[in-house]
């Protein structure tokens, strides 16, 4: 298949030697607008054909699967501290499934499109359906994977992305002579619901000890957790929290100094 | 901060040319996260719940898992949403485990898998990288987390 020969991908610049297969290019998901989604694919050190496929989406949203996912998290390199090269990741989840790693929507990392309109007006709704017309046309590049086991998976705003993106598969199978075999979702620090998320989080930061119970009181009191733009007074009362309260760390790793 | 590393390392044109990526040399840089994108977001759903629902009713394999030293989308956050689905209990909450250390909590419901991870922030394998493999193991297998 000369397509997915073209995306092979001999060797990174200062990678270690592996015994895995590597792929990375675009796959066009609206010819009209010149939408292009970037992948990277790392096959499973072992035994790829019977391993499952896994694709990790990271949130944001704007955020790059490749930056984080592949480069820092569930990937098999780590980028070393002067970006002159990789190192090897022992905890690599491609030692149990081939990973692809999706940049979306178009504009998020390598990911482009040729009407720069579409970097304005992105959304939940057209992501998931570019991510699934993504698969689809990636499924034809690499037709081995075609039948095999799929899961989805990611993190933070991905949980949007993942159950949209499954839901837009569960849809395409009812109607398809060739289903996509997905299997499950797996999220982590999953954006789910505004209401109970907001709820959660200032109860979070109450109950370890992050803000005061006076801040506390007002959060509760003065936000309305329904609307999706919280009001001015809620506003004032969420950046008194963080700003003079919450001190200097970081948000996502409580115990840490933030990155500068 | 390693995404500091990202930033660096894949705008290198080297880099960029063995993953046969920005052919079409694209008029930014390429950056970890794009404020552009993030700040001009249109539509998004105020509850996943209902596509939660019509999973579970679908027959998916659903896990979700929670750094708990996360602040930014905290443990607590996913647990007051995923009570709102009212599932039914299958094996009752207990501490997994991974290299003798307690790796968090797990509860196993009907239709989804809930999972803490100690220690870990926002994006879990990041700081627990070995209970994330195990993590991502036993949801593969479809099993549930080792109680020892």
């Amino acid at each position: 298949n000369e397509e997915e020969e073209a995306d092979r991908i001999l060797q990174l610049p200062g990678q270690p030697k592996v015994s895995f297969q590597q792929y990375s290019g675009y796959v066009t998901v609206n010819h009209v607008a010149g939408r292009a989604l970037f992948y990277w694919l790392t096959e499973a050190d072992h035994n790829p054909l019977s391993k499952p496929l896994v694709i990790w989406l990271n949130g944001g949203p704007g955020c790059s699967s490749v930056a984080y996912g592949a480069s820092e998290e569930i990937g098999p390199f780590r980028i070393n501290k002067t970006a002159s090269g990789l190192y090897y990741n022992k905890f690599s989840w491609n030692t149990v499934a081939n990973l692809l790693f999706l940049e979306t929507p178009a504009g998020v990392g390598f990911s482009y499109s040729n009407q720069s309109s579409d970097l304005f007006n992105s959304g939940d709704r057209r992501t998931a359906k570019d991510s699934l017309e993504f698969l689809l046309r990636w499924l034809d590049r690499f037709p081995r994977y075609k039948q095999r086991e799929v899961y989805i998976t990611g993190e933070s705003y991905a949980g949007h992305y993942v159950p949209q993106l499954a839901k837009e598969i569960m849809m395409y199978n009812k109607h398809s002579k060739y289903p996509i075999n997905l299997k499950g979702i797996m999220v982590g620090n999953a954006v789910t619901d505004n209401y109970y998320d907001n709820l959660g989080t200032v109860t979070y930061w109450w109950s370890h000890a992050m803000i005061s119970d006076k801040t506390y009181r007002q959060l509760i009191n003065t936000c309305d957790f329904t609307h999706q733009k919280e009001s001015n007074e809620c506003d004032s009362v969420y950046s008194y929290a963080m700003d003079q309260e919450f001190g200097n760390i970081d948000q996502y790793n409580i115990y840490a100094p933030p990155c500068n | 901060c390693t995404e500091k590393y990202a930033e660096i390392y894949y705008n290198r044109p080297d880099v960029q040319k063995a993953l046969h990526a920005n052919i079409t040399k694209i008029p930014y840089k390429w950056t970890a996260c794009s404020e552009l994108l993030n700040r001009n977001w249109k539509d998004t759903d105020v509850s996943i719940l209902p596509i939660y629902r019509e999973m579970i009713a679908g027959g998916l394999r659903i896990w979700v898992f929670s750094g708990d030293i996360d602040s930014v989308v905290p443990v607590t956050a996913t647990r007051y949403s995923l009570a709102q689905l009212k599932l039914e209990t299958k094996i009752p909450w207990y501490p997994w485990y991974v290299k003798k250390q307690v790796g968090g909590w797990t509860e196993v419901y009907e239709g989804l898998t809930f999972a803490t991870v100690r220690g870990a922030g926002h994006e879990v394998p990041l700081f627990k990288p070995r209970a994330a493999l195990l993590l991502f193991k036993s949801f593969i297998r479809g099993e549930p987390l080792p109680k020892s």
